[in-house]
């Protein structure tokens, strides 16, 4: 997390820690299933198979504390059929869902988040906190951080992958956050986390986006998955209840 | 002397009959038929020279050593002794008919002919049981000294109940060491009843009825057996058994009281010595059908389902318990309870109790807890618990339009199980509340 700030207890009680192919984040949903990105699991560059270790932490915000708490083992993976991991510029379905082998019990440092239910989530310049373990300025971070991003316009995006001559692409099934001029950003490590929003009419927290991709860190726009896409899949995957 | 071959009836004619006879002849034809009949004879057609005390021609007739008659003329005449329709019987089963005629048969001067007789025969049963008369004593004896039974070519003796045919065929003994009756009801007595009974008896008397009957016995008057001022039945005694048990000893004139035995199996000996003129007994026995006990619950809560007024043999009642009970009978929880009236009057099983349903400890719930509503700890038809989620992090699932009044509430059954009014014996699930952090980040510096 670029330009954030650390977490304090209860914060984020959603957050993971995972360890699969290197650091990265990602989001309680129920008590049994853990939300993040593909590409945490299938790295694009490595062309690696799925690796046999994937250590999920949760449960603290100080990176020593939460692996005293001890790992939960994943049962199974789910990744997203549009994923591709062959394709480095694409990150089309970069989400994916890991069944944990035992139900979590919940508590003030360990909560499930929601899922968004309409558009309004994604209105330009609303508010959202994007939290992680990911690098800081120039540091990894041994405490969890956060920053405060606003959605951004798609346009402002679309025009600055433009000047950076990007290949990448730019999905309906994206979103991007934050701005050029500010340097605060996700960056690496913090791949899986969530841009979570604050629904002050239902009073819940909502999460809108899986931190998905961007150029650098903190030099420009984050661009994120877009979970409103996403939300027939998962409670297809994980069911209703869950 | 001519033997008719035995046989059950025939004719005797005279010589060359209807032709007149011939004279200066005699014969006798001897008449026989089987024994165990006597001969009957009659004359059809008789026409013999008639005479005075029939000297010249005649018939006679003879039977048992004895004549029986002898006659000389036609039957409607009334010269000479026709015979007439006259029937000749014989005692034993022979008869002689003997036919005399002399040197001629002239009548003033002119022979006459006569043509003779035409005489039928039968066999008539001989009743043997007529009383015979006995030569010796002077007297009629009876032919047998009970019973006679007499039938067509013969007779039998027989004696009355209790006695026994001797060898003799005729006599008969006391013989009453292994009467069984087997009826519903009847009578028994003593032998000769109400006449003095025999001395020397060994009498038993068994009365045997279907399981599940119980006999009664009833005394008749009079009721008389030898006894003695200051011993108990020293010369004859009645001795009445139910099922083996001993019901007592009797004698004198005092008949004994009825009896209700409570057994389908009584037996009643008798024994007499070597004098006495008392008349004996007689009693009445009938049976009921074996009764049980009225059944009675045990408790508030047992319900004796049709009771009748009165249960019997065979009868049975069944129980079952008020809503929320349980039949017990022990420690064993039933399902079903009957009880069946027995042959000796008892049910075949006792009383069953009801206990109150159990529904045990209310299963725990995940990331939930329960608390009772009802008294803590009691876990009986009607108690109630109510279960509630780890708020604020988890949340108790409803279904849509569930009452806010019976969610998480459980109620002990009558089937002894926890059960919500919505959503059954189903256990409630405690499901994560997402979206709730108890610290939100907030921030103070703008």
């Amino acid at each position: 997390i670029i330009g954030g700030q650390k977490a304090e207890p209860g914060n984020f009680p959603w957050q993971a820690f995972t360890n699969i192919h290197g650091r990265g984040g990602g989001a309680l949903l129920g008590d049994r299933w853990i939300l993040t990105a593909a590409h945490t699991i299938y790295p694009k560059d490595q062309n690696k198979q799925d690796s046999s270790n994937k250590d999920v932490f949760l449960g603290h915000i100080d990176l020593e504390e939460i692996e005293k708490l001890g790992h939960h083992p994943v049962r199974r993976v789910i990744i997203h059929p549009d994923y591709r991991q062959d394709e480095p510029n694409n990150f089309e379905g970069d989400i994916a869902l890991m069944e944990l082998e035992n139900r979590v019990t919940l508590g003030p440092d360990l909560l499930p988040i929601c899922l968004p239910d309409n558009e309004t989530f994604y209105d330009k310049g609303l508010m959202g906190y994007v939290s992680g373990f990911g690098i800081k300025e120039d540091k990894i971070a041994s405490e969890l951080m956060f920053v405060r991003l606003p959605v951004a316009d798609r346009k402002a995006c679309q025009r600055w992958l433009r000047t950076k001559k990007s290949n990448d692409i730019f999905s309906e099934n994206m979103f991007c956050s934050g701005d050029p001029t500010i340097k605060q950003d996700a960056c690496q490590g913090d791949s899986g986390g969530v841009f979570a929003v604050r629904d002050r009419n239902r009073n819940i927290w909502v999460a809108t986006g899986i931190v998905s991709w961007g150029i650098g860190c903190g030099e420009g726009y984050g661009f994120y998955t877009k979970l409103l896409n996403y939300v027939d899949w998962i409670k297809k995957e994980i069911g209703e209840e869950d | 002397s001519i033997y008719i071959p035995q046989k059950l009836y025939g004719e005797v004619t005279s010589p060359l009959y209807p032709k007149p006879y011939p004279n200066d002849f005699e014969e006798t034809t001897v008449i026989t038929v089987p024994v165990g009949y006597r001969v009957k004879l009659v004359f059809w057609h008789f026409d013999v020279e008639p005479s005075e005390g029939c000297l010249y021609d005649y018939v006679k007739i003879s039977a048992d050593k004895k004549t029986l008659g002898r006659f000389c003329g036609q039957l409607e005449s009334p010269l000479g002794n026709p015979p007439g329709e006259k029937e000749f019987i014989s005692e034993e089963n022979k008869m002689l008919l003997t036919f005399h005629t002399d040197f001629s048969n002239e009548e003033n001067g002119t022979i006459m002919f006569y043509k003779g007789f035409l005489a039928y025969y039968q066999a008539v049963d001989r009743d043997e049981c007529e009383p015979q008369y006995n030569t010796v004593e002077g007297s009629y004896q009876p032919r047998c000294q009970q019973l006679c039974h007499n039938y067509v070519g013969g007779y039998f003796c027989s004696c009355r109940p209790g006695y026994e045919l001797q060898k003799d065929g005729r006599s008969c003994q006391a013989e009453c060491s292994s009467g069984l009756y087997t009826e519903p009801s009847g009578y028994i007595s003593s032998l000769e009843y109400p006449q003095p009974y025999p001395p020397d008896l060994r009498c038993n008397y068994s009365i045997r009825v279907e399981r599940g009957l119980t006999l009664n016995l009833k005394f008749l008057d009079p009721f008389e057996i030898d006894d003695h001022q200051q011993v108990h039945c020293p010369y004859d005694q009645l001795q009445i058994y139910a099922n083996g048990r001993n019901l007592g000893e009797f004698c004198g004139n005092q008949r004994p009281p009825d009896f209700d035995t409570r057994s389908n199996a009584v037996d009643l000996l008798f024994f007499t010595d070597e004098s006495g003129d008392s008349r004996g007994w007689k009693l009445h026995y009938t049976t009921e059908i074996i009764k049980c006990p009225q059944p009675k619950a045990l408790d508030e809560f047992t319900i004796i389902q049709d009771p009748q007024p009165q249960y019997q043999f065979r009868d049975y009642f069944i129980v079952t318990c008020k809503q929320g009970y349980q039949l017990v009978e022990g420690n064993q929880v039933l399902l079903s309870f009957t009880a069946v009236c027995q042959d000796d009057g008892t049910w075949h099983r006792a009383m069953p109790r009801c206990k109150i349903k159990d529904c045990g400890q209310p299963r725990s719930l995940s990331n939930g807890d329960f608390s009772y509503i009802t008294t803590k700890g009691v876990n009986t038809y009607e108690a109630r618990v109510q279960y509630s989620c780890h708020e604020p992090y988890y949340k108790m699932k409803t279904r849509a339009g569930s009452s806010e009044s019976v969610r998480g509430i459980y109620t002990c059954t009558a089937q002894g199980i926890w059960k919500n009014e919505e959503e059954g014996e189903k256990m409630p699930r405690c499901l994560p509340v997402c979206g709730k952090p108890v610290n939100p980040v907030t921030q103070r510096q703008r």
